[in-house]
């Protein structure tokens, strides 16, 4: 529900804004990979109603957030290419697809796909914290935008200790991305709560 | 049967 919330935020500021400034195109674009490597079983396994309307709704609304940026005005002519230059395909997806294919439990497609987009999620932030970083402030809805898309990895944590106490659930690959992911946003969240506990703007160093 | 480690998971 916060990574849902997270991306309405996100839809609603760039609505709102019609301007994308201090928005990673390219952490979008990361998703938008995770989601269709992981989510490949749409087609071949059926978990539950939610399950499958939360993956539609993921890769939809993904995609067409990265429209949004890309190719609509206004609020693509406001993107600013040129600072948000992160070269993921370097540095995050061939680092996930050999991870992936390393660490796969069984050397299938789906499940080295699985793995991989496990890896590639919990560095997809980079992208929008180097970009942040650049800009150093950072809008309020912005701020809660990217606040809420690292809680909810965090909340994943709390609920596998619970799993593995209730149901004997393991989930190692699951385990160590998320504990990753999580890891690289303690910095940001350390910063975005003394800027709400001191009611101020956020601002990184 | 049980879902596959993280299979069940978003």
């Amino acid at each position: 529900m916060l990574h849902l919330m997270s991306i309405l935020l996100l839809l609603w500021k760039l609505k709102k804004s019609k301007s994308c400034v201090g928005i990673s195109c390219r952490m979008q674009e990361c998703y938008a990979i995770v989601f269709c490597l992981r989510y490949l079983d749409l087609f071949y396994q059926f978990i539950s109603v939610y399950n499958t309307a939360m993956k539609v709704v993921f890769i939809s609304s993904t995609f067409y957030l990265i429209f949004l940026m890309r190719f609509q005005p206004p609020v693509s002519a406001t993107y600013d290419r040129t600072a948000d230059s992160f070269p993921y395909e370097q540095y995050l997806l061939g680092p996930a697809a050999v991870l992936g294919f390393i660490s796969a439990e069984e050397w299938s497609i789906p499940e080295i796909f699985w793995t991989a987009s496990i890896w590639l999620e919990s560095v997809s932030i980079l992208p929008q914290l180097i970009l942040l970083q650049q800009l150093r402030e950072v809008e309020n809805l912005t701020a809660e935008f990217v606040a809420t898309m690292g809680a909810y990895r965090f909340f994943y944590i709390l609920n596998w200790i619970y799993r593995y106490f209730a149901e004997g659930y393991v989930n190692w690959i699951g385990w160590l991305g998320g504990i990753v992911q999580t890891g690289l946003y303690v910095d940001f969240f350390y910063y975005y709560a003394m800027s709400k506990w001191y009611g101020q703007k956020l601002v990184l160093p | 049967g049980k879902t596959a480690q993280g299979k069940d998971e978003l």
